[in-house]
C-alpha cells in the first residue's frame, strides 16, 4: 500500500519524439536516459544517479521539475513492488 | 499402463523413471499421469522450434540438462542490464527458482542428467529480472523482451499474498501485456502462463493478484498426485487450468533440475504448474504453429477435465463445460491439446462488450447481501463490439469500504453460473476499498452473453472492525463482456474435440444398426448363450469367465495345463508377445520385460535391481551405480562418484583427483588451495598454509614450507613459550609449549632459558620467587634428599630458597 512504498531512483516517461528528445529531455533534469521500455512505443527509462537509490518518499529536487516539463505526457517515478515466487 | 505399450519412451535420465506426473512405470501404483505427456511425445511433438522464457531470478545456462536447449536470444538480464541471465550464487541459493522452472520446461531428454522437460525438444531462456528491485519498468522490460522470437512467457510469481495486499501489473507491465498480445508472434499473440496466486500463506484468495486476473494470462493452478487440494492452493475464478504438482509431505513431487548443476525434487508450488503449463503449449504450438493466444486459450478450456481433481464446487456451465474455483477446467491433457491443435482453425476475432452501472451509490449493508442486476444485450447493437459468446468477464469495482476484508463479491451469470470473484480475507484490514479493481472470471466461457448479469456484494463485519456504523459503498461497476459475435467453432466447419466426444453423453458413438447386433446374436444360439468375457475375442466363448474365451482380444496368459485366461494386460513377470497375443514369462528376477532373455528385462522384482548397462536383475549394484529403493534400478552415481547409497549425489568414495567433502565429490584442489563450495571452485589457502579447508588463518590443514605448526595456526616462527620441534611420523615441524612458567626454552624439561615474572631460572625450571627465611620450618633438608623439587607440584614451595643454600 502507497504507506509503505519505497521510491527508487528510476523514472518512467513518456515524451514523444522519438529517442533523441527524450534524451534532450533527460539531460535537461540530470536524468540518464536508459532508453525505450521494451515494446512500448514513447515510453522511456530515465534514471537520477543524484536521487537516493531508495527511499520511503519522494524525494523532492531540481529533478522534481521534469514532471512539469511540457514534453511530458506521462511520468512515473519507480516504487519497488513486492513479488513473492509461488 | 504406458509401460505396457510398445512404444513406450525409454530415457536414461536418472530421475526418468520418478517422472509420475509423465509416465507410470508401475502398473498398479497409484501412480497418475492423466496429463497424457508421453502420449503427446508419442505422437512426435516435442516442442520443437518453439521457444520459451522464464521470467524469474535467472537460469543457469551451463547446467548439463539445460545447456544443449539453452537459448540466448530468449534470455536477458534486466536486473544487471546485460545479456547474461546466469543467477547470482549465495550460500542460501536463494535464486534457483528461475533453474527449476526452466527445467521442467526444457530438460534435455536422454542425456543422463536429472530429468526430461515436457517440451525436451523446445529451446528456452530466462530473463533474470527478480534479483533485485522489481519495478513497473522492470516488469514491463521483461514481458516485453523479443516478442517475435519468444512464444512462450512462463511466470511463477506475483504480488504478496500476506491476505491483504491488492496488486497487480502496473501501467507500463499492463501495457507490455497489450502490446505483446496484438503484435507478439507475429500478430498470433505472445502467450503468457502465470502460476495461479498462492505464495504458501493462508487467507488470501488470488482475484487480489492483478496477473493471474487478467485475460492476457493463463492462470495455472495445481493438484497432488491424489487429485486433491494442494495445502498452499487458493480458490480463483480466474484459473484456467490445472497440472501435477507437489503436495503434503506424503505426496510424490516434482523432479527438477536445481542450481549448480544438480538436480532436485524439492520444486513446489504452483510455481510447478507454470511452467508445466508453458511445456504443454509448446507441444501444441509444435502441432499447430499458428494458432492465436486465444486459440491456445479455447484449447485449454476444451481439453482440461476434472478426472479424479476433487473439489466440491465442480460445475457445468451452461456451454457444458465442467469448472471449478480451485482447478478451473481441470487436468490438462497434452495429448488432446496436440489433436485438437492440429486441426484447429483459429475462433473468430475478439469482442469487447463494455456497460458502465449508473453511477448511483448502493450502501453494502453488514449481513445484508447487496444484489445489483445489470442487463446486457452483449452490445448487439454494435457489430464490431457485438459478443454472443462468452470467454472471459471482468467486472471492474469502485467500492468504498472501511474494512475491505469483510467483504465477498459474486458474479451470477444469465445462465445461473455463480463465480465466486472475492472471498472474505480475514488479514485485510485496508480501508482503502477496492478502486477500479477488476475481478476476472473464466467459468461462464462459452455461454451466450445477452441477459441478466447479478453482482452480489456481502459484508460480515469481522471483530475487527472497528467501527459498524460505517457502511460500505459501491460507487460503480462495469462489466466487461469478452467473446466472439459467432459460434467459436461452428462457424468455420466442424471440429469436434476428442475430448468433448468422451466427456459429453449425448454425443455418442454411434451405435450398431441393429441388424448387425441380431445376427450376432443368431450365431451363438446354440453355444453357451450368455455374455462372454469382454475379454473375449470374435471366437466366443464357452462360459462367462476369462478363462472360458475361445481366443483372446488382447491377451492370453497361462498355459493349457494350468489353465488360460485372456487378459488386456500381462501382469508383471510376463511381457507381451503382440503376435502371438501371449503374456509369456520373463527371465527369472525380472517383473517388467519386453522379452524372454535377461537381456530384456525393464525392471526387477522386489530384492532386486535393474542394471540398465547390463538390462539383468542383479542383487546389488556394482560401483558407480546406487540402489534406488523405489523403483529398483542401479542408477548411476554422480559423474564423480565412485560409490554412492541411496542418492546419486551421495557419495561414499570419489574419482580420481576428487575428495569427498561431506558426502560431495569436489575436485582435489593443488597444494595451497581449498575446494571453495560457494563458488565451486578451487581457491587459494591463506599463506601459511599449504592445505586448508578454508581461505582463513585457522583453516589450516598443513602448513606451508618455513611455517611451524602452534596450536591451531601456522606460523613463521615459534611465539614466546614455545619451542620448535619435528613431529614423529609428520612432515610438519610443530612449536611445543615450553615447560609452565617458562617464557624461553630449547626443549621439554629443564631446558628453560627464560622465566616470566615471579619465577627464577634454576637447572633449568622457573622457581617461584618466594622465599622463606627459615629452611628449617620448610624442611628443605627434606625436601633436597627427596628431590621433591624435581616434582612439578612441589617445585613452589621454597625450593629456591633450599636448593640456593645448596
Amino acid at each position: 500500500s502507497p504507506s509503505r512504498s519505497v521510491f527508487t531512483n528510476h523514472w518512467a516517461v513518456r515524451v514523444r519524439g522519438g529517442a533523441e528528445e527524450a534524451d534532450k529531455l533527460a539531460s535537461k533534469y540530470g536524468f540518464t536516459n536508459f532508453g525505450q521500455i521494451g515494446g512500448l512505443e514513447d515510453h522511456y527509462h530515465f534514471h537520477h544517479s543524484h536521487v537516493v537509490r531508495r527511499s520511503t518518499f519522494a524525494t523532492r529536487g531540481t529533478h522534481s521539475f521534469i514532471h512539469m516539463d511540457p514534453k511530458v505526457d506521462w511520468i512515473q517515478q519507480q516504487i519497488v513492488k513486492s513479488r513473492v515466487k509461488r | 499402463f504406458a509401460q505396457s505399450d510398445p512404444n513406450f519412451i525409454y530415457f536414461n535420465d536418472p530421475k526418468w523413471s520418478n517422472m509420475w506426473y509423465i509416465h507410470c512405470s508401475v502398473k498398479n501404483s497409484r501412480c497418475r499421469s492423466e496429463m497424457n505427456i508421453l502420449a503427446a511425445w508419442q505422437r512426435g511433438y516435442t516442442g520443437r522450434n518453439v521457444v520459451i522464457t522464464i521470467l524469474d531470478d535467472g537460469i543457469e545456462k551451463n547446467h548439463p540438462d539445460l545447456a544443449q536447449n539453452y537459448d540466448q536470444l530468449a534470455s536477458y538480464d534486466v536486473n544487471g542490464n546485460d545479456h547474461d541471465p546466469m543467477p547470482r550464487y549465495d550460500s542460501s541459493n536463494e535464486n534457483k527458482h528461475g533453474t527449476r522452472c526452466a527445467g521442467e520446461v526444457a530438460a534435455v531428454a536422454n542425456n543422463s542428467h536429472c530429468i526430461v522437460g515436457i517440451a525436451y525438444n523446445a529451446r528456452i531462456g530466462g530473463i533474470r529480472m527478480l534479483d533485485g528491485d522489481v519495478t513497473d519498468v522492470v516488469e514491463a522490460k521483461s514481458l516485453g523482451i523479443r516478442p517475435d522470437y519468444i512464444d512462450i512467457y512462463s511466470a511463477s510469481w506475483g504480488p504478496d499474498d500476506d491476505g491483504k495486499t491488492v496488486d497487480g501489473p502496473g501501467p507500463l507491465a499492463k501495457q507490455a501485456f497489450e502490446v505483446g498480445i496484438k503484435k507478439g508472434r507475429k500478430g498470433l499473440g505472445s502467450i503468457f502462463v502465470w502460476a495461479s496466486g498462492n505464495g504458501g500463506r493462508q487467507g488470501d484468495h488470488c482475484s487480489c493478484d492483478g496477473y493471474t486476473n487478467s485475460i492476457y494470462t493463463i492462470s495455472v493452478s495445481s493438484s497432488t498426485e491424489n487429485g486433491n487440494k494442494p495445502w498452499y492452493l487458493e480458490v480463483c475464478s480466474s484459473t484456467m487450468a490445472t497440472t501435477y504438482s507437489s503436495g503434503e509431505f506424503y505426496d510424490r513431487k516434482i523432479i527438477t533440475t536445481d542450481l549448480r548443476q544438480r538436480c532436485t525434487d524439492g520444486h513446489t508450488g504452483t510455481s510447478v504448474s507454470a511452467p508445466m503449463v508453458a511445456g504443454i503449449i509448446a507441444l501444441a504450438l509444435e502441432a499447430n504453429p499458428l494458432i492465436t493466444w486465444r486459440d491456445v486459450q479455447h484449447l485449454l478450456v476444451k481439453t482440461s477435465r476434472p478426472v479424479h481433481l476433487k473439489a466440491s464446487d465442480w460445475k457445468t456451465n451452461a456451454a457444458g463445460h465442467k469448472v471449478s474455483h480451485l482447478y478451473g477446467f481441470g487436468l490438462v491433457d497434452a495429448e488432446a491439446m496436440v489433436v485438437e491443435a492440429k486441426k484447429w482453425r483459429s475462433v473468430p476475432p475478439q469482442h469487447t462488450c463494455t456497460k458502465m452501472s449508473d453511477r448511483r451509490t448502493r450502501y453494502i449493508r453488514p449481513d445484508q447481501k447487496l444484489n445489483v442486476t445489470m442487463s446486457s444485450t452483449g452490445c448487439s447493437g454494435q457489430p464490431d463490439q457485438h459478443v454472443a459468446f462468452l470467454e472471459h468477464v471482468v467486472v471492474r469495482v469502485l467500492i468504498v469500504h472501511p474494512r475491505r476484508g469483510d467483504l465477498e463479491i459474486s458474479l451470477v451469470s444469465p445462465s445461473g453460473t455463480r463465480s465466486q470473484l472475492l472471498a472474505k480475507r480475514l488479514f485485510d484490514n485496508s480501508n482503502e476499498g477496492f478502486r477500479n479493481w477488476e475481478f476476472m472470471t473464466v467459468h461462464c466461457w462459452g455461454e451466450r452473453a445477452e441477459g441478466t448479469w447479478t453482482l452480489e456484494i456481502s459484508d460480515s463485519p469481522s471483530q475487527l472492525r472497528s467501527n459498524l456504523e460505517v457502511l460500505g459503498k459501491l460507487k460503480e461497476w462495469t462489466l466487461i463482456l469478452y467473446g466472439t459475435s459467432e459460434h467459436p467453432y461452428q462457424s468455420h466447419g466442424s471440429h469436434h474435440s476428442r475430448a468433448r466426444m468422451l466427456e459429453i453423453p449425448s454425443v455418442q458413438s454411434p451405435e450398431p444398426s441393429p441388424s448387425t447386433t441380431q445376427q450376432h446374436e443368431d450365431e451363438e444360439e446354440e453355444e453357451y448363450t450368455g455374455p462372454c468375457h469382454h475379454e473375449c475375442g470374435d471366437q466366443g466363448c464357452d462360459g462367462p469367465d476369462a478363462d472360458h474365451c475361445l481366443n483372446c482380444i488382447h491377451f492370453s496368459l497361462g498355459s493349457l495345463k494350468t489353465g488360460r485366461r485372456c487378459v488386456s494386460h500381462c501382469p508383471s513377470g510376463y511381457f507381451e508377445d503382440t503376435e502371438a497375443r501371449r503374456c509369456r514369462r520373463c527371465h527369472r528376477g525380472c517383473e517388467k520385460c519386453v522379452g524372454r532373455s535377461s537381456k530384456e528385462c525393464r525392471s526387477c522384482r522386489r530384492g532386486l535391481y535393474f542394471h540398465t548397462e547390463e538390462s539383468s536383475c542383479i542383487e546389488n549394484c556394482p560401483n558407480g551405480y546406487f540402489n534406488d529403493e523405489v523403483q529398483r534400478h542401479c542408477l548411476k552415481c554422480h559423474e564423480n562418484c565412485v560409490k554412492c547409497v541411496q542418492d546419486a549425489d551421495r557419495c561414499t568414495a570419489c574419482k580420481k583427483d576428487f575428495s569427498l567433502a561431506g558426502m560431495t565429490c569436489v575436485p582435489e584442489c593443488t597444494n595451497g588451495t581449498f575446494f571453495n563450495l560457494e563458488e565451486m571452485k578451487c581457491s587459494p589457502c591463506h599463506v601459511s598454509c599449504s592445505t586448508c579447508t578454508g581461505p582463513g588463518m585457522e583453516e589450516c590443514l598443513h602448513c606451508s614450507r618455513d611455517f611451524l605448526q602452534e596450536e591451531w595456526r601456522c606460523v613463521p616462527k615459534c611465539s614466546p613459550g614455545h619451542y620448535p620441534s619435528d613431529s614423529i611420523g609428520f612432515p610438519q615441524r610443530m612449536c611445543r609449549k615450553c615447560e609452565e612458567n617458562c617464557i624461553r626454552c630449547q626443549g621439554p624439561g629443564t631446558r628453560c632459558t627464560n622465566c616470566r615474572d615471579g619465577y627464577s631460572l634454576l637447572s633449568g625450571t622457573c622457581i617461584f620467587h618466594a622465599t622463606c627465611n627459615n629452611t628449617d620450618e620448610v624442611f628443605c633438608d627434606m625436601v633436597k634428599s627427596n628431590r621433591l623439587c624435581e616434582k612439578k607440584l612441589f617445585r613452589q614451595f621454597c625450593c629456591r630458597t633450599c636448593l640456593m643454600t645448596g
